[in-house]
């Protein structure tokens, strides 16, 4: 497999920072490249793509990635609260 | 609503300012956290009692970083403050991160809008998925009265009304592909498609398969909340906004200075109170001004009004509606739009050749 560049690194750890503050990815999952942690992402993807009425793809397009940047308030949008 | 929909369990609920931004004068502060409250205060049976010492319900703080409840903040953007939902302790408790600018207005992030969001977590509500809404994750400035229907229904699910009062909420967001949709405004930007439907706008970009849904003081502070018409002369990479009888010029995202003017300073009479609709052809280097049943001519190169004109739409146009709400120039076609109608016109055949809904412009 080819290395990601550093921009789809960036992209990637921008994304598991994201999901894992609001919309309570696994920590611990990500890190390894398992076939288990990629369906625990793109699952949390497809859930944040869902509220925020974005196309579906369980993928970090240019809409998500852009949302995912935003100013934002601290608190989870979906899940238990903690 | 939070799990359990939890909630204060009497009507009083009480709050405390522990410590102050430097970024505004202290009344500032205190005004902005009061006017948020009072916002709640309208709508529901809720009073707030300020405490200047112990033990309030609200706790509300600004930090930075780690700042005592293990749930960091990151600097300038990004994060921009939390809340606990209602309970014991730390429950209620509302911290704002010190590492952003705070304002009164649009300059940087409005302390006073975020506060009412925060206060909205600190008596049981989530987030909203409606962008339109106060409770709306992510931050955008918006002028005037706050809530929408959707915070208001929230937070009355939880307190009940306000016995007392009445306030008239924000619609909520435009639904892309409601079937009575209209639009007020459409134009190219930079080779994206905005369009404009009350406070929001779409933008279409062809990389992106989905619309996406923004308040237009979101992004431009300065415009009206309410956009009549809008096009793009691509050869000075302008885009003039309509509204009333003024105009506004955007370069790319930007507003630009010496801006609003007067729209009779195109030549258009001053009965003419709205531009309903404009665009440009780029086949004849023209603008056409839409108001009402008639339309103008504006030449670009010469800065000036054509002479003949105002025309009848219903006249020139044959087979199109004899008013329209939006228009856009696309790959030699004009589509105009008339409430739930988009006629797509040939400019060279001189008819209309498709006869559509206006949200299939929306991939609906």
């Amino acid at each position: 497999m080819p290395l990601s560049s550093l921009e789809e690194t960036d992209k990637r750890l921008l994304a598991e920072k994201y999901l894992r503050r609001f919309y309570n990815l696994q920590a611990g999952l990500q890190g390894t490249k398992t076939h288990r942690s990629s369906d625990a992402m793109q699952a949390k993807i497809r859930e944040m793509q869902s509220f925020f009425n974005l196309q579906v793809t369980g993928s970090l397009d240019a809409n998500t990635l852009e949302l995912m940047s935003m100013a934002r308030c601290g608190v989870p949008d979906v899940g238990e609260y903690n | 609503h939070f799990p359990r929909n939890l909630k204060w369990q009497n009507t009083n609920v009480t709050f405390r300012i522990v410590n102050y931004t430097p970024d505004l004068k202290k009344a500032d502060v205190d005004r902005a956290i009061r006017n948020a409250f009072n916002i709640w205060a309208d709508v529901t049976p809720l009073t707030f009692k300020k405490l200047h010492e112990g033990k309030a319900d609200i706790m509300i703080s600004f930090g930075t970083k780690e700042h005592g409840d293990f749930n960091p903040f990151d600097g300038p953007d990004g994060l921009l403050a939390h809340a606990y939902p209602p309970g014991r302790d730390i429950g209620g408790d509302t911290h704002f991160d010190e590492d952003e600018h705070w304002s009164k207005d649009s300059d940087s992030y409005n302390l006073f809008l975020v506060a009412t969001h925060e206060f909205g977590h600190a008596l049981g509500l989530s987030h909203s998925t409606d962008p339109g809404a106060l409770m709306y994750p992510v931050y955008s400035y918006s002028q005037g009265y706050p809530l929408s229907e959707d915070d208001i229904t929230g937070i009355q699910a939880l307190y009940g009304p306000n016995p007392t009062r009445k306030v008239k909420p924000k619609p909520d967001a435009p639904n892309k592909c409601d079937p009575m949709l209209s639009f007020d405004a459409v134009t190219e930007l930079r080779g994206e498609t905005i369009i404009f439907k009350d406070r929001f706008y779409w933008r279409l970009h062809p990389q992106f398969a989905e619309p996406e849904q923004t308040l237009i003081k979101s992004t431009w502070p300065s415009l009206p909340n309410k956009v009549d018409a809008a096009y793009e002369y691509p050869e000075k990479d302008m885009v003039f906004i309509f509204s009333g009888i003024r105009m506004w010029a955007l370069n790319g995202y930007n507003l630009v200075e010496g801006y609003p003017k007067y729209i009779h300073k195109l030549g258009l009479p001053r009965t003419v109170r709205t531009v309903d609709a404009a665009v440009y052809i780029p086949d004849t280097g023209k603008t056409l001004l839409f108001s009402e049943e008639h339309y103008w001519s504006y030449d670009e190169k010469t800065n000036t009004m054509d002479s003949g004109f105002p025309r009848s739409i219903e006249m020139d146009f044959p087979g199109m509606a004899d008013e329209v709400d939006a228009a856009v120039y696309q790959y030699g076609y004009l589509h105009f739009f008339h409430e739930h109608t988009q006629f797509e016109y040939s400019y060279s055949a001189r008819k209309v050749i498709q006869i559509v809904r206006t949200n299939s412009f929306l991939n609906c």
